[in-house]
């Protein structure tokens, strides 16, 4: 499946070679199947005129990465009831998720800043929903944000994944997905994708998720960088498809826009999987607009596979689809979704038949199976509700049980596809039971509908119960939904060109100049060596069996004259295919993969080497303003700030002229009277009053402008009253003073009062009471006095009236 | 026991007749319309600021004579709904 691709495409994204999951045909990438989205992009499809939409918490508009696709009429702030999506700002950084979520799908491309999105010429919006009271009509507003504009609607969010929940959409919501799917996008239905659930370790079920569980969404799990299961991954029979994200502890995650115009390497989980399959998406939306969401389930569903997805429970279903539980029909294919979607024709109208309504309550014994079968033609007699070929099938259960979690239930097909509806959860205590609850499946997918369906209920407690509180099975009914014919035709275009697929067309193999030559065709007058030649050999023939025994080559020829020559399909590491002269050519020193001779074609280098993207070139020391990137051993680019940084674009040891370091980052050195506005990352204008500030207002000064003093951390033009105006060396502004206590105003000096507060008498350069003025010892004063020490403040405490009197 | 609701002074309701009819009977009741539920014709979204914004109680009050106001044929007092970032 993984195919070698020399022509890989090239952004100048800081972080594109950091996108792993884009780069799984490469030699040395542990991903080993490819969601094949470059060789989409290579077709010509990334999302033109195509609007996607994040239901989240917020998307961070004037992001570098996103300012350019952001489209603010698919965008809305239900939270706080206006037009503006952005994100609430503070410092956890809580409402980082829907930019994360967003800039998987339209992070725009080449523009030298993060990463590189899955549609990256889609339009991309966000709705601010989670911050703050989810209701039900928050989420049918958000929904509903102009269906006949939006394409696309992306949630990666959900009931908890606590392993004991059981919640879905509420009336008002399941009315919007309804109204979505059948007047949006002009009829052709919104395309809704959820994130599956991130329950694993609870041992959670995401059959126990309504959104996951609708029709109408199209939910998506996911799976590590080696194919394993993440720990967090929730099974169930409605997982439609499945796209790389984290998943364990020693893989790497997803690298994606972050809050404050940032990039993160550390987006995970479940949450990557929906905006990465919406970005898919919206490239076959891009090939063929015309398609419906019923239309897009089928594609995913044709040409989703199981690729190398590690799952004990991979089976074929009756219509040959390969599914399982974990990762329903398996890793979405971009390329052949785009492929598939180019020449696709609407499947025919869905058809919905009620096929089973059983209203007998029984009960449901413990430890064994309770076992209920049913016959149904599907509605053959009725031809506008007639399935004959299945898509999604709901089982509507109510069950009354004394410990929900010990329930489980299977779904048999009369094809004998067994979808588990649900598993046991150890930890749901609930006595709730379910409630017309809607198990979904569409392991059926494809199959006749019509034929006998087995429902199986099992009760096994995971602890000692009370015998005497048996489950109840008190009703249940199944709903098909289908078409009634076969949904590509019976031999329709589809079914032709499909087929094809199986086969390698030409335009997927790497064009080869000359076939290889079967036997038969052997030209007749070879007579030295008659045995057949080694595939690489080309059409001159050869003489013997081995590489270097070719005439000429297929593909190209290693090695010269002297050391002996062989032909190879592809040149090895350290030499470079030359396809006129079909020829491999060394490298230049250093490099271990190259597009030509020059040290300036390097592609990636020899191990202790750092691969220079700017100049193609393999360094040993990274330049400034790049840093070494251990893992991918290349140079990526320092924060525009920084000169010189250390390990993250970000971590800045060394910053630009006219930035300054604080913190490990290089923050603008703005001019006086302007202060760093790290929200808007720009340079902001100081009040009038400050010289220097941090913050626009009077209260943020730092200095005082000219004419003005400081005073309370104000620049105030001049001192309130009990206060008096002092020089303060190394301060280019005076700052003023409290007088003394009961001194209304004072110069040069708190204690040079000039007025006194009423009530008290100024007593030289003192106030004192009116009412205490005296002596304390009359000879001791007269002895101040002729001593002229009334002056001294000491003493006028001790000698008031006296020194009162002398004036 | 299952987590109790928490319920809002934010109502579902739907009114036939159109924004003028829906404005009316919100003024009515003392509410404030916000005007249609999303792309759902005939639902709209009530608040009322004089009672409790968040309450594990439903909501009592002459407010809740909107339930028998003619023109309403549905309502629903909405509770807050517990979702995770995934």
């Amino acid at each position: 499946q993984a195919r070698s691709d020399p022509q890989a495409l090239y952004f100048n994204d800081p972080i594109w070679s950091n996108m792993w999951y884009m780069h799984c045909g490469d030699r040395n990438s542990r991903c080993r199947s490819e969601m094949n989205v470059q060789a989409a992009w290579k077709r010509g499809y990334t999302g033109k005129n195509v609007v996607v939409t994040i239901l989240d918490d917020g998307i961070e508009r004037n992001h570098p990465d996103l300012a350019a696709n952001y489209d603010p009429y698919a965008s809305y702030d239900v939270n706080g009831n206006d037009y503006d999506p952005s994100p609430r700002y503070d410092a956890s950084n809580e409402n980082k998720h829907g930019t994360r979520c967003a800039g998987e799908v339209a992070a725009s491309a080449n523009n030298s800043y993060c990463i590189v999105g899955v549609a990256y010429n889609a339009k991309i919006g966000g709705v601010r929903m989670l911050d703050g009271d989810v209701t039900d009509v928050v989420e049918a507003k958000s929904l509903g944000i102009r269906p006949g504009y939006v394409d696309i609607y992306s949630a990666s969010w959900g009931p908890d994944d606590d392993g004991k929940t059981v919640d879905g959409p509420g009336r008002l919501a399941k009315q919007a997905f309804e109204h979505g799917a059948k007047k949006g996008r002009h009829g052709l239905g919104s395309i809704f994708v959820w994130a599956s659930g991130n329950g694993g370790r609870e041992g959670d079920h995401c059959s126990c998720d309504g959104y996951t569980n609708s029709i109408y969404t199209i939910s998506v799990s996911s799976t590590t960088e080696n194919g394993h299961k993440p720990w967090y991954l929730e099974e169930c029979a409605s997982t439609l498809a499945t796209t790389y994200s984290s998943g364990a502890f020693y893989e790497r995650k997803i690298v994606t826009t972050d809050l404050r115009q940032r990039c993160t390497d550390g987006h995970t989980g479940t949450s990557v999987s929906a905006p990465m399959a919406a970005g898919i998406i919206a490239l076959a939306l891009e090939a063929n607009s015309q398609l419906t969401w019923r239309d897009v389930q089928h594609l995913l569903v044709k040409t989703s596979r199981p690729a190398h997805l590690k799952a004990n429970d991979w089976t074929v279903n009756g219509a040959g689809h390969k599914v399982s539980h974990l990762y329903g029909f398996g890793l979405v294919d971009a390329e052949a979704l785009v492929v598939e979607a180019q020449k696709w024709t609407a499947v025919p109208a869905q058809h919905v038949c009620v096929a089973v309504a059983d209203k007998r309550t029984r009960s449901i014994p413990v430890v064994q199976t309770l076992r209920t079968t049913a016959l149904t033609t599907a509605c053959a007699d009725r031809s506008d509700q007639r399935v004959a070929y299945l898509e999604h099938v709901v089982a509507r259960i109510s069950i009354s049980h004394p410990r929900r979690g010990d329930l489980q239930i299977h779904l048999i097909s009369p094809s004998g596809t067994k979808s588990q509806l649900l598993a046991k959860r150890l930890l749901d205590h609930s006595n709730e039971g379910f409630s017309n609850w809607e198990f979904m499946s569409v392991h059926c997918w494809g199959e006749k509908a019509e034929g006998v369906w087995t429902l199986e209920i099992q009760d096994m407690p995971a602890q000692v119960r009370n015998p005497d509180k048996q489950g109840k099975l008190k009703e249940w009914s199944l709903v098909l939904y289908g078409t009634a014919e076969h949904p590509y035709g019976a031999f329709g275009s589809h079914q032709s060109r499909s087929r094809m697929l199986e086969l390698p067309t030409p335009e997927l193999q790497p064009p080869t100049a000359t076939l290889s030559l079967s036997q038969a065709e052997v030209p007749e007058d070879e007579e030295d060596y008659a045995g057949v030649c080694h595939p690489e050999c080309g059409d001159k023939g050869c003489d013997g069996p081995g590489a270097d025994q070719c005439l000429n080559c297929v593909h190209f020829s290693l090695g010269n004259s002297k050391t002996s020559r062989k032909c190879v399909s592809v040149c090895p590491l350290g030499y470079f295919g030359d396809p006129g002269a079909r020829r491999c050519h060394r490298c230049h020193r250093g490099c271990e993969t190259c597009s030509g001779r020059s040290p300036a074609q390097c592609l990636s280098c020899r191990r202790g080497l750092y691969h220079h993207q700017e100049t193609s070139t393999c360094v040993a020391l990274c330049p400034s303003g790049f840093y070494a990137d251990e893992s991918q051993r290349n140079c990526l680019k320092c924060h525009p700030s920084c000169r010189k940084c250390v390990g993250e674009p970000e971590r800045c040891t060394v910053c630009e002229e006219g930035f300054s370091l604080a913190r490990g980052s290089c923050i603008p050195d703005c001019e006086p009277g302007t202060y760093f506005d790290s929200e808007l990352v720009r340079c902001g204008r100081c009040h009038h009053a400050c010289r220097t500030c941090v913050g626009p207002s009077r209260e943020e000064c730092i200095h005082c402008a000219p004419n003005f003093l400081f005073q309370d951390w104000r620049c105030v033009p001049a001192c309130s009253e009990g206060f008096f105006p002092e020089d303060t060396p190394g301060l280019p502004h005076r700052v003023c003073r409290r007088c003394d206590e009961n001194c209304l105003s004072c110069e040069g000096s708190s204690r040079n009062c000039s007025r006194c507060k009423s009530g008290f008498t100024q007593l030289g350069t003192s106030c004192v009471t009116n009412h205490t003025c005296s002596n304390a010892d009359e000879t001791f004063c007269e002895m101040v006095k002729s001593n002229q020490l009334c002056q001294r403040k000491l003493f006028v405490q001790f000698c008031c009236r006296t020194c009162l009197l002398a004036g | 026991p299952p987590p109790r609701p928490v319920y809002t002074n934010h109502w579902a309701v739907q009114v036939l007749g159109g924004r003028a009819e829906a404005d009316r009977v919100a003024a009515a009741h003392g509410y404030r319309n916000l005007g249609q539920i999303g792309n759902l014709d005939d639902y709209y979204h009530f608040y009322h600021s004089k009672t409790f914004k968040r309450s594990t109680w439903s909501s009592r009050g002459p407010h809740t004579f909107l339930r028998m106001d003619p023109q309403v044929k549905w309502l629903q007092q909405q509770q807050v709904r517990r979702r995770v970032k995934r």
